[in-house]
């Protein structure tokens, strides 16, 4: 039966859609079935995977609004094990509408949860603020991950996602878990590394991931390509941090 | 007369936040008269110019929901000429009812066009994504700063906002130009920014500033010390690049 993790913070730019796409690719290469769900309306994880509009029948909204079902818009990919629902959104008033849908907090939980029987894990990559999408994918969650850079603005962001999070746990996900946070962009010995370091070993030490992502242009590189880093460059030393990531993952099923 | 300036981009991370702090500090630097508005629901600006909540009065969403006047809810610096409407949010909660409220799209217009004659410049920090308060802003706009990255994700952002500028002109800002691209967080020599530099030459050119700014770590280094990268050090090439910027908007003053 499949964990449904979801990946979210509230701050821009931390590699929420890069660790989003590439565990799930990590996951899938470790041969675990595998569905990536989109739920930014900017619709990142379909320009990371190199998915054109024209290649997408159907997205996470077109479900939302009651036009397609989940089945219509759930992708296979290039990537073996792994199938990816896209966040097509046709137009920004689009988005205006959509965002009414998506006050329909379960909604998200109820398709989801429909389909946890045909994956091992559905990996979840959110917008970068809290309420609206991202609170129907918390609700949705078996568990969320939070990535961070060693920033000012990352540690605020981290506490105000625990606080939401202890408001999902009474409005209808008790169960809601925290995976882990994880250290992005990872750069050692600079004067940012030494204040973030002193902050977040403070605050969040027994949460973090023992895999940290190192800054590495692979990762970006990776995007003018339209593949995930791990299959553009399995060897960058971005790309194995995400494979060494989804081990660590892993191991925690068998402590069941 | 003053000029109002949206800073703007729906891409997370790009630099608009420490665009707007910076820009807005090198303007009363310069001795103009600037007002700062956040009307991010994460209240970064506040952070960055290290005011805690127990010195705000009031935020712009007091105004959106007529609890506060503009007067009542606008804040002294420590930055001569440098004035300050906050984001203050006091729950996550609020967020939704207030985004409901930044619905009337006009509204933040109304009230920053009522305050042009007391300020040579008021610019506004915007959340990344495209709808509710950053479509307020870009009504209330004269113009608008689109901070990007060289990445391939702030190149769609940008299209995306360009086709939205086309839709805000159409429902009640005709007039609204693009004061700039600003590229930012820029290494050069790097496989990623040749990458990059193909494809936004190709499209932008003509509307990049001439001012870049570098990646430079001051940037954050000031953020864990409250203060804008150029009071915190006002010579690191960062800082230095931010008051290059604000010379290069002055000089279009004297066009007219
Ligand atoms: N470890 C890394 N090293 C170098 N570049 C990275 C790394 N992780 C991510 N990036 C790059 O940084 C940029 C931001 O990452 P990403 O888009 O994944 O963040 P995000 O949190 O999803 O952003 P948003 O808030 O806009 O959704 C991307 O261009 C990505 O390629
Ligand atoms: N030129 C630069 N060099 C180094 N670090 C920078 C630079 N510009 C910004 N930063 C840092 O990068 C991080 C992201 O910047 P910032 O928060 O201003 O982006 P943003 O677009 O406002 O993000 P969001 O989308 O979350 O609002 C911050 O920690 C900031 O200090
Ligand atoms: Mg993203
Ligand atoms: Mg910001």
């Amino acid at each position: 039966m499949g964990k449904i993790i979801a990946v979210a913070v509230p701050k821009g730019g931390v590699g929420k859609t890069t660790t989003a796409v590439n565990l799930a690719t990590s996951l899938a290469i470790a041969e675990k079935h595998i569905l990536l769900v989109d739920v930014d309306p900017m619709g990142t994880c379909s320009q990371a995977l190199g998915i054109s509009d024209k290649d997408v029948k159907g997205g996470i909204f077109d479900v939302f609004n009651f036009s397609k079902s989940i089945e219509q818009v759930t992708h296979n990919t290039y990537i073996p094990n792994m199938k990816f629902i896209p966040s097509r959104l046709k137009a920004y008033l689009d988005e205006e509408r959509l965002s009414k849908l998506a006050e329909n907090k379960l909604l998200l939980r109820n398709i989801l949860r429909s389909e946890i029987f045909n994956y091992d894990y559905i990996i979840i990559d959110c917008p970068p603020y809290l309420r609206g999408l991202t609170t129907s994918a918390l609700l949705a969650a078996d568990s969320v991950i939070l990535p961070i850079r060693q920033e000012f603005y990352s540690l605020t962001a981290a506490t105000k996602l625990f606080e939401h999070i202890e408001w999902i746990k009474q409005h209808g996900n008790s169960l809601l878990q925290i995976e882990g946070i994880l250290l992005t962009m990872y750069e050692s010995r600079t004067k940012v590394s030494t204040l973030a370091q002193g902050e977040l070993l403070k605050q969040y030490s027994s949460q973090l991931f023992k895999t940290v992502i190192p800054q590495n242009t692979t990762l970006t590189e990776a995007t003018f390509n339209g593949k995930p880093a791990v299959l553009f460059n399995a060897t960058a030393k971005g790309s194995v941090a995400y494979l060494q990531l989804a081990e660590e993952l892993m191991q925690r099923e068998n402590h069941f």
